[in-house]
């Protein structure tokens, strides 16, 4: 569970 | 962006304005909880701190200093300027129940060992429940303003939205976010008794009333 996600969402 | 999560963030922002307008039209913010509405900054500012280290569009950043600014607005609204209409002693749900399970479930469920990645996973689980000392208040009291049922009403339909933006997103892109896509289903979870009562009685022209 390392990889972050793209946090686009508000 | 889909249509989902774009009418999602317009009901989540409409929610605000309803907000706004009840606390300064009735002069009182009677019936709001300081105690949610101190977990929404909360929840912004921990979530939106990647404000200042991530680009993302200009919607994304203008949604994200009005989601801030006007939460700490009401919460100035509330504690300054019609601090006399807010009675503390109805608004009883106790802080730490909610603060300290996220603090935990975050440190658990994260994508990331590093502070920014934390605050994130914690503000996703307290967005989930900050709801709760309102819908609690509501309970004891038994009733609300109509004004403040189309809040909360809105305030729901703004992560319902977003449940059908996952799925789509999940067959349009193949993305999904467990975290957000959990807490999302426990906090539109938690609006369905409220629901209930804003379809059967509210959206038929009666007063929102509990059963005593």
């Amino acid at each position: 569970s390392e990889s972050s996600l793209p946090k686009d969402e508000l | 962006m889909n249509i989902f999560r774009f009418f999602g963030d317009l009901s989540h922002l409409a929610s605000i304005f309803i907000l706004i307008h009840k606390i300064t039209t009735t002069r009182s913010c009677r019936g709001i909880s300081f105690k949610t509405q101190a977990l929404y900054v909360t929840v912004f500012v921990t979530r939106y701190l990647d404000l200042f280290t991530s680009y993302v569009s200009l919607y994304n950043t203008v949604m994200k200093i009005f989601f801030i600014a006007s939460s700490c607005y009401i919460l100035y609204l509330m504690r300054v300027r019609y601090r006399p209409t807010n009675d503390p002693s109805i608004d009883t749900f106790r802080l730490e129940y909610l603060v300290g399970p996220c603090v935990v479930l975050a440190l658990i469920f994260n994508y990331g060992y590093n502070p920014t990645e934390l605050l994130w996973s914690f503000s996703i689980f307290l967005e989930s429940v900050a709801i709760l000392p309102q819908l609690f208040m509501l309970q004891r009291t038994g009733e609300a303003e109509t004004i403040t049922t189309h809040y909360l009403a809105a305030l729901g339909a703004y992560r319902a939205l977003y449940i059908p933006n996952w799925i789509y997103r999940y067959f349009s892109e193949g993305y999904v976010d467990p975290i957000s896509v959990t807490a999302g289903l426990v906090q539109t979870g938690l609006y369905l008794d409220f629901f209930y009562v804003y379809f059967t009685k509210v959206l038929q022209g009666q007063k929102f009333e509990l059963p005593a």
